[in-house]
């Protein structure tokens, strides 16, 4: 009925719905309680209407996340869709804030909604930006750790479409390690 | 099929608020 809707309103629908949530890290708080849904959304239209309409990445002050998933999966490990995946995961210098950040968040959520993995974009879940002091980061997260043909793809399409050089290598962890590890010891499992 | 848009494409979109 969506797509109905969306169609005759002369929008673009997408494949899936995506919800976007805003997690900003508040000490006295459940982290539950800090993880909030802003709201989904399931056409290009209204893709950028919320985009154009919320805070740049940026601009979020340190602690807080953004989180793309597609509606139905929860952005935490414990959700049963993610629970046996990993995520693709590109660290930033501090001072990539000002530079690739924005830039680098924006071709994620472009490859997410336009479903540009090709024949793995099932194999995705969700992607999240942390804002962090120390560094921040971006990661795409995918549903099976264990698919090494269509975790390495989307690897791959990702680094083209983020530009990386090939000089620049970029890591997928499975969610699995990084919950029991401390970040600096967490197994990569897969490069490119 | 499967709904599937290219980075120009959806770019192609970005800015339409703007100009409504």
């Amino acid at each position: 009925q969506e797509l109905l809707v969306a169609e005759s309103l002369g929008k673009h629908p997408l494949q899936n719905r995506w919800a976007l949530w805003f997690f900003k890290n508040d000490k006295s708080k459940m982290w539950q309680e800090n993880l909030r849904l802003i709201t989904k959304f399931s056409t290009v239209e209204d893709f950028w209407a919320l985009y154009s309409h919320i805070q740049p990445a940026s601009k979020l002050s340190s602690g807080c996340d953004y989180s793309l998933f597609k509606d139905g999966i929860e952005p935490m490990w414990e959700d049963s869709q993610n629970k046996r995946g990993g995520r693709w995961l590109i660290t930033l210098a501090k001072q990539q804030r000002h530079t690739e950040l924005d830039r680098f968040w924006l071709e994620t959520l472009m490859c997410l909604v336009g479903e540009m993995f090709d024949d793995y974009s099932d194999e995705v879940c969700g992607a999240v930006i942390n804002i962090r002091a120390k560094g921040d980061k971006i990661a795409i997260w995918t549903r099976e750790a264990e698919n090494r043909e269509g975790v390495i793809h989307i690897g791959r399409v990702y680094k083209e479409h983020l530009g990386l050089s090939q000089k620049v290598a970029i890591g997928y962890q499975a969610h699995a390690d990084t919950a029991t590890k401390s970040s600096s010891l967490t197994k990569t499992k897969f490069v490119v | 099929e499967k709904k599937r848009y290219d980075r120009e494409f959806l770019l192609g979109f970005q800015f339409i608020f703007a100009s409504m």
